[in-house]
């Protein structure tokens, strides 16, 4: 299961979803999060902010002197435009087991989630398919930024949003 | 999945220009 | 002949601007106004008419600047022009011409594509007061005036609304006539 969250300038949640697989291997129905893990799940998460903050804006070390960004060191997300990997920070953070991944967006905004596993092991976490579906709710994002009627910040609450992006995590997680 | 035509909208195969 | 002048017009003689600025400009406008005025979408739909007129009474010397087109004869070659001139040099689009009246005096306009309204999601309370693209039935009301043409221009039906199309009613009260002050 996973637990996916989009956060806000203010910290404030303004999308959040639980994915769980509809069947198992062997025609098993999976379980979502155990009760009181998912209660703690916001809490895995607000705790995680700060090191994708930290993540955000830290230099990059990589970046040499007199390139084409103007001299100096880049932030961890490159200028060059076609690059969209710096978006992604892969696995950022870790509670007894359970992964977080991190990908943010060019206004800032937080997409943040929380990888389980039935199991009870530590989670692998498949990097391209996860880039791959937060690049897609990116595109779904932005798109909601493009209603006027939408302000930035303010929660998502489309049912046909939160559809798409179930749609998005049973193709690319799950 | 729920119809939309808000999220059916290609962000890129779009007119990219008006008259000015 | 009247397309392929629009299409060249555009194509050749029309200075462009990204279509993404325009949409998310007019959003911001309607938006605001849907602010100021409270949510009371009625007057919104007057204000952003009242904005269109003034917008037509100026472009009509621009389009007939760009065309040079000759007087239409009828409202049958006016629907041409507003189509297939108009629509096609300022916004790139060719809507199309359907429900003609028996004297030939209403037609209406189906906006396969309206730029104005690109990603644009209405609010609930906005669904069944709002016409969005109200400015559109502003700027033709004041360009047929100034070539004396006095005509009624509304909205019968709009995508944002959950219509299966958009539509615009053109109709024709009066031809005016240019009288002497007195």
């Amino acid at each position: 299961p996973q637990y996916f969250a989009i956060i806000g300038k203010r910290d404030n949640p303004v999308y959040e979803a639980e994915f769980t697989a509809q069947q198992g291997q062997q025609g098993q129905v999976q379980q979502g999060f155990p009760q009181n893990l998912k209660e703690l799940n916001p809490f895995i998460l607000h705790a995680s902010l700060d090191i994708i903050e930290d993540l955000q804006w830290k230099t990059n070390p990589n970046t040499q002197s007199g390139s084409n960004s103007g001299g100096g060191g880049g932030f961890l997300r490159s200028r060059n435009v076609a690059n969209v990997d710096n978006c992604y920070l892969c696995k950022v953070d870790h509670f007894y087991g359970l992964a977080v991944t991190a990908y943010l967006t060019y206004g800032g905004m937080k997409f943040v989630m929380i990888h389980g596993n039935m199991n009870n092991g530590d989670v692998q976490i498949d990097d391209n398919s996860v880039r791959a579906f937060y690049q897609e709710v990116h595109e779904l994002y932005i798109k909601t930024l493009m209603n006027p009627f939408y302000k930035i910040n303010d929660p998502i609450t489309s049912p046909a949003f939160d559809s798409r992006v179930r749609a998005l995590a049973r193709k690319y997680l799950n | 999945m729920i119809p939309s035509r808000l999220y059916n909208e290609s962000l890129m195969f779009r007119k990219q220009e008006v008259s000015l | 002949s009247l397309k392929h002048a629009g299409e060249d017009i555009w194509k050749n003689r029309t200075e462009k601007v990204n279509a993404e600025l325009f949409t998310l400009t007019y959003g911001a406008i309607v938006s605001q106004l849907c602010t100021d005025y409270e949510r009371n979408f009625q007057k919104v739909n007057e204000q952003l008419y009242s904005m269109g007129y003034n917008i037509g009474v100026r472009l009509i010397e621009d389009f007939l600047a760009r065309t040079a087109l000759p007087r239409c004869e009828n409202m049958v070659s006016t629907s041409e022009v507003v189509s297939k001139c108009a629509f096609k040099i300022f916004l790139n689009i060719t809507p199309q011409i359907t429900n003609w009246s028996h004297e030939k005096d209403a037609f209406s306009l189906i906006l396969v594509e309206n730029p104005l309204s690109d990603f644009v999601e209405l609010p609930m309370d906005a669904m069944k007061q709002l016409w969005y693209s109200n400015i559109l039935c502003g700027v033709l009301r004041g360009a047929l005036e100034m070539v004396q043409l006095d005509c009624d221009v509304w909205f019968i039906s709009d995508v944002l609304r959950g219509d299966p199309q958009t539509e615009l009613r053109i109709k024709l009260n009066k031809v005016l006539k240019d009288e002497i002050p007195i």
